[in-house]
């Protein structure tokens, strides 16, 4: 009848629901259960954490992030900066997107600014100019244009783009 | 009061996770006061303490900020269940009785506050209660329980792994949506749970399976009951495309599962759930590279999985009860005899509603049918291993005369006919022997000249088509062996589908036939 | 029929489905690496 959901009888054209558990990815077969986030895709709006565990040797590691207890923390700023400062960027951006709203977000963003990186706050990702080519300003001095490295924190890598600089969109 | 005193302590206990880890010794402390001082030292202390901690932990949840964390307690009350659980020495019970002590007081709590409430009836805190439990068991379980220091202990949980996610299924049937329509949603994103169902499809022996089937029945029953022809619900529609996706994710992950059980789920999904129909009939072994259907070359003569008897969990002979007998020893000996007998215990005595398409009641016992027709398919299979294939591929076998009779003995109603084919073309799914033995059945009643009469031809050959048409106008997937099929009927010199009236009458149908 | 009754309790059961949020793994207790500190509103506020 016509108000039936025909999308019980006849079905529906599967491919968008497939994509949404996942499948297919590349030929291999890939188990979808054990990150089974919900039966809905509107429900699920995360990742959700599979089954795993940490070898004791994993658990009992010394000097994390330069810190001698275990596990790591920083509670003491100078000391923190000093540590900070010796950290690769990777770690300091690890640092900044894992452990938001504490102490080591802003020590993060202040030894990264340092090394003249910028955070963006539309992007919402960090930025630095590329050495290798001088940008050019606007004639009305709020903006330039050029090529800049940006951290992907998604992709977690580094990489390079032309792009539009606006002075007000960095801090 | 007592409960309140107990609302104290519970209070201290989720204070204290919150503060320290979860094997810091105060933990421990603390348990050991529990019991020391006697909260909990007798079976009814524990319920109380429980049943007081639950309803303090559902009520802070209703009352929390829902934009802050709204789980403290509930998270707090299994952690405390699942150290309880390990650590206590009891001496009236064991762990399994303190983990069916511990459900039931949160059945209690949960079937108290769904009648209470109706339809302000929240299922998160519960659905988020039971999520924790299966999380906090994987933690604890990880590399066979290595956190346990206590040898026994580590030993004996070891051993109850099993018992434990059947014991999860119990409760989670007895909460099923149909006993409580406030809590479905819940419940289907809980036995999809990534903490239990791929667990329960991969337990040791499939230990897990039984279990598992249970629970897929309840929620095929529970959309079937709203299935109605004329309306379904959003709600349900909404549970049926949560459903389909579960499905195919079992399907992706262990294929196998839905192979062996295929019979079961079939005895209660809804005849018009076409495409979910196919999902589960269309699963295909792990390791298997199945050739292309629509190779008109494709001979299943020459494929070897078409030798192989596929696997089945549940044994449809359990269902045939008294019709074991007649149904064998026709297999044996045919006779008119014995074919009556079957015939008459396949009509119910009462009609069942149930929304096929083109008919709302079944008078026909359905699930009967499906026993005899696997029954057949699968000890064919076991003589074309025991003896040749030319014993079971002749129209001349007992297997091959039993089929036939059932559908052109006179008391043999159009709906038992279309019930009895109905059955026939669902066994045509991946490359195995039933797939290829009922390919071959569907092909020689089809051209079969031995009907009582012409009409009974065509009246088959409709009924035959029919069934085809209703699995393969539907969105994909399709099952292997239903395309083989057709195209062998394409292929066939007998057969001019074009020439048919029942065809030619229905200008849709006609087109479409002449596409293929 | 649905019942009016179920219908309605369908319905609340659906508005408060849980998501991948409900499912994920509960932790009480994480030790602090750095202690909480007001950051600008421009950065990420969740890991």
């Amino acid at each position: 009848s016509s108000t039936i959901d025909h999308s019980l009888t006849i079905g529906a054209d599967l491919s968008s629901m497939l994509h949404s558990l996942g499948l297919p990815r590349d030929n291999k077969r890939h188990r979808i259960l054990d990150t089974f986030q919900s039966p809905w895709a509107e429900t699920s709006r995360s990742e959700v954490q599979p089954r795993f565990f940490i070898p004791s040797s994993f658990s009992n590691i010394s000097n994390v992030l330069q810190c001698n207890t275990t596990p790591p923390t920083f509670n003491n700023i100078e000391l923190d900066q000093q540590r900070v400062a010796l950290f690769q960027d990777e770690t300091l951006f690890y640092l900044f997107y894992k452990h938001p709203g504490t102490v080591i977000q802003e020590l993060t963003y202040l030894e990264l600014r340092k090394r003249n990186w910028r955070f963006h706050k539309i992007l919402k990702t960090w930025l630095t100019k590329d050495p290798m080519m001088e940008p050019i300003v606007a004639a009305d001095g709020f903006s330039e244009r050029g090529s800049y490295v940006f951290f992907d924190p998604q992709r977690w890598e580094k990489c390079q783009r032309e792009f539009i600089l606006f002075y007000n969109a960095i801090m | 009061t007592q409960t309140e005193k107990y609302y104290l302590v519970f209070t201290e206990w989720v204070k204290l996770v919150q503060k320290v880890d979860d094997n810091d010794p105060m933990i421990l402390a603390f348990i050991k006061q529990l019991i020391d001082k006697g909260v909990i030292s007798s079976t009814d202390g524990l319920i109380e303490f429980l049943r007081a901690s639950l309803e303090l932990s559902v009520f802070s949840f209703k009352e929390s900020d829902p934009t802050g964390e709204v789980f403290t307690s509930i998270d707090a009350i299994i952690k405390l269940i699942i150290k309880l659980f390990i650590m206590g020495e009891y001496k009236e019970y064991s762990r399994k009785q303190f983990l069916n002590l511990a459900l039931s007081v949160v059945m209690m709590v949960f079937s108290d506050d769904h009648e209470k409430e109706e339809n302000t009836f929240n299922e998160r805190p519960y659905f988020r209660l039971f999520s924790n439990l299966l999380c906090e068991w994987q933690i604890l379980s990880g590399h066979q329980f290595i956190k346990v220091k206590n040898v026994d202990t580590r030993k004996e949980l070891i051993e109850f792994e099993e018992e434990f996610y059947n014991i999860i299924a119990k409760f989670l049937h007895t909460i099923q949506p149909i006993a409580f329509p406030g809590f479905s949603f819940a419940w289907i994103t809980l036995i999809s749970h990534r903490m239990f169902l791929p667990i329960m499809l991969r337990l040791e022996n499939k230990s897990g399976w039984k279990s598992l089937t249970n629970l897929l029945i309840d929620l095929i029953k529970f959309m079937e009951q709203y299935t109605d022809k004329n309306s379904i619900p959003d709600a349900i529609s909404v549970v049926y495309k949560g459903a389909l996706r579960v499905f195919l994710g079992i399907s992706n992950d262990v294929p196998e599962y839905l192979i062996e059980n295929h019979y079961e789920l079939m005895n209660y999904l809804p005849p018009t759930y076409l495409q979910l129909k196919n999902v589960i009939l269309g699963a295909i072994p792990k390791k298997m590279m199945i050739p292309n259907p629509y190779d008109p070359d494709l001979s299943m003569e020459n494929i070897e999985s078409c030798q192989q008897q596929p696997n089945i969990f549940y044994n449809p002979v359990n269902d045939l009860k008294t019709l074991k007998k007649p149904v064998d020893n026709y297999l044996r000996i045919p006779s008119n005899s014995l074919l009556r007998i079957i015939i008459a215990s396949l009509f119910k005595d009462v009609y069942e509603r149930k929304n096929g398409i083109g008919y709302e009641h079944l008078m026909v016992d359905s699930k009967l049918i499906r026993a005899i027709i696997l029954h057949v398919g699968i000890e064919v299979g076991i003589e074309n291993e025991r003896t040749s294939s030319s014993a079971v591929f002749n129209t001349k076998s007992s297997y091959y005369s039993l089929l036939f009779n059932l559908i052109n003995n006179d008391t043999t109603t159009i709906e038992l006919k279309y019930q009895i084919i109905h059955t026939i073309i669902e066994q045509l799914r991946y490359p195995n022997i039933q797939t290829y033995w009922f390919n071959f059945v569907i092909i020689n009643l089809f051209v079969s000249d031995e009907w009582s009469d012409g009409n009974k031809k065509q009246e088959i050959q409709e009924l035959i088509l029919r069934n085809i048409l209703e699995r393969i106008i539907v969105n994909k997937p399709h099952c292997w062996g239903i395309i083989v099929l057709v195209m062998s009927l394409l292929k066939s010199s007998e057969v001019d589908l074009l020439s048919y009236s029942f065809i030619k009458e229905i200008p849709e149908v006609e087109n479409m036939f002449q596409q293929m | 029929e649905l019942s009016s009754r179920v219908a309605l309790q369908l319905e609340s059961s659906l508005l408060n489905c849980p998501d991948s949020l409900d499912a994920d793994t509960p932790f009480l207790f994480q030790k602090p690496l750095s202690l909480n500190h007001p950051t600008s509103i421009f950065f990420p506020s969740e890991p």
